[in-house]
């Protein structure tokens, strides 16, 4: 296996993808933010995955096939990512 | 009878559509609740 993840492999996946996405989505600017926003709040040990690498990858072959298609594809993304977020714990009150 | 034009989904798929009305809804959600 890889002992490091995925980690640097899918934040060059990620970039891929905005850089894909940004020229689709100039109808609607406030996306991609939105989407950086969710994948900063995602848990470093997903971000290192396995499977959030297929994940990018199977987004951006699609998006590069179907450009019609590009909101789904990033909204399927925020899901996944929404699914693998830090939960902030507040400590329990006595 | 005029031949109705194929639709062209790249501007106008109906999925995509869809998907991108939950994003924005999601997105004017979470600002108000900052």
């Amino acid at each position: 296996g890889r002992e490091g993840g995925y980690k640097e492999e899918n934040e060059r996946l990620f970039g891929e993808f905005l850089a894909l996405c940004t020229p689709l989505t100039s109808d609607h600017p406030e996306v991609l933010p939105f989407l950086c926003s969710r994948h900063h709040k995602t848990s470093s040990g997903f971000l290192a995955s396995a499977e959030l690498r297929n994940v990018l990858s199977r987004c951006l072959r699609r998006v590069r096939r179907r450009h019609a298609k590009v909101y789904v594809y990033i909204n399927e993304l925020c899901t996944t990512l929404k699914a693998h977020s830090l939960r902030r714990k507040l400590p329990l009150q006595p | 009878v005029p031949m109705e034009e194929e639709e062209d989904d790249d501007d106008d798929d109906p999925e995509n559509r869809i998907a991108k009305k939950m994003l924005l809804e999601e997105i004017k959600a979470n600002l108000s609740s900052d």
